[in-house]
């Protein structure tokens, strides 16, 4: 900012990496923010509630197994988009993708949320935490709307979510990395255009802080998820093994 | 590889039409 060196070039580069990322995000964000407010109106009806509620455990869980795999699918293109992820070696991006794309999937979840009716997008309608009552798991459950509703309370915008989400999934800490420097190198760079990012929308200095903390909520929901699932598989292993798309099998280790 | 199969099959396709 002083004029010394290039910080003008640096602003620039930052500037492109926003346009990347924020593109790569927007391409592959699932629905985009004017379908979902097209949606807002449609809350399940009270007998649709409680047709969710009475399926069996193991078919709500399929279900929901079903609807994690696709949003996975789009959190793959999310990070073959990155600049730079696909040059990291294949175990590194299988690493990244397998701790990550869980993580992120719960960050464009607020995308998805109303605070308001504490509600999310869920299989065509916007469902309260009582639609997965039959799953068996009320705390994660619970867990995962409060960590939405706290998400959506610092009102990202779109460019900042893609740059917290590029964030998260470059995670530079995660166990089974080969090339862990290069890894930093993206997360870092990743790092200084969400800075730059909120600067530029002049959002409040603690900001920053506020999403960073966020990243150890994110590890508890996933690690909880695990357990949860390695749970349900120990009462169902045949479901889990026949029934379970293969994607959500190779990445949660079912 | 063989353990993840379907996630390298998603990161080598330029799109991803893969059944799953």
């Amino acid at each position: 900012s002083n004029g010394d060196t290039s910080p003008t070039v640096s602003m620039a580069e930052l500037d492109h990496q926003v346009q990347l990322i924020s593109k790569s995000h927007l391409e592959t964000c699932q629905y985009l923010r004017e379908e979902l407010q097209q949606m807002s109106w449609q809350n399940f009806l009270q007998d649709e509630v409680e047709s969710y509620q009475s399926k069996p455990r193991e078919v709500m869980w399929q279900l929901c197994a079903v609807k994690i795999t696709e949003a996975i699918q789009y959190v793959v293109e999310f990070a073959k988009r990155i600049d730079g992820f696909m040059d990291l070696c294949q175990n590194d991006q299988i690493v990244l993708l397998k701790a990550g794309s869980l993580e992120v999937i719960f960050v464009r979840m607020c995308r998805m949320f109303d605070s308001q009716n504490n509600t999310v997008f869920f299989d065509g309608k916007f469902a309260g935490p009582d639609v997965f009552r039959a799953l068996g798991c009320d705390d994660l459950i619970s867990s995962v709307f409060d960590f939405a509703k706290s998400m959506c309370s610092l009102h990202l915008s779109e460019d900042e979510l893609a740059l917290f989400s590029a964030f998260v999934l470059l995670s530079a800490d995660r166990s089974w990395l080969q090339e862990k420097l290069q890894v930093e190198k993206l997360q870092q760079k990743t790092q200084l255009a969400l800075q730059h990012v909120l600067q530029k929308n002049q959002r409040e200095d603690g900001l920053l802080h506020k999403l960073r903390c966020k990243v150890s909520a994110l590890r508890s929901l996933c690690s909880r998820h695990t357990e949860k699932l390695s749970a349900f598989r120990a009462v169902y292993p045949d479901i889990v093994g026949t029934h379970f798309p293969p994607l959500y099998k190779e990445l949660f280790g079912a | 590889k063989e353990k993840h199969k379907i996630l390298h099959q998603l990161l080598q396709n330029s799109t991803s039409p893969v059944d799953l």
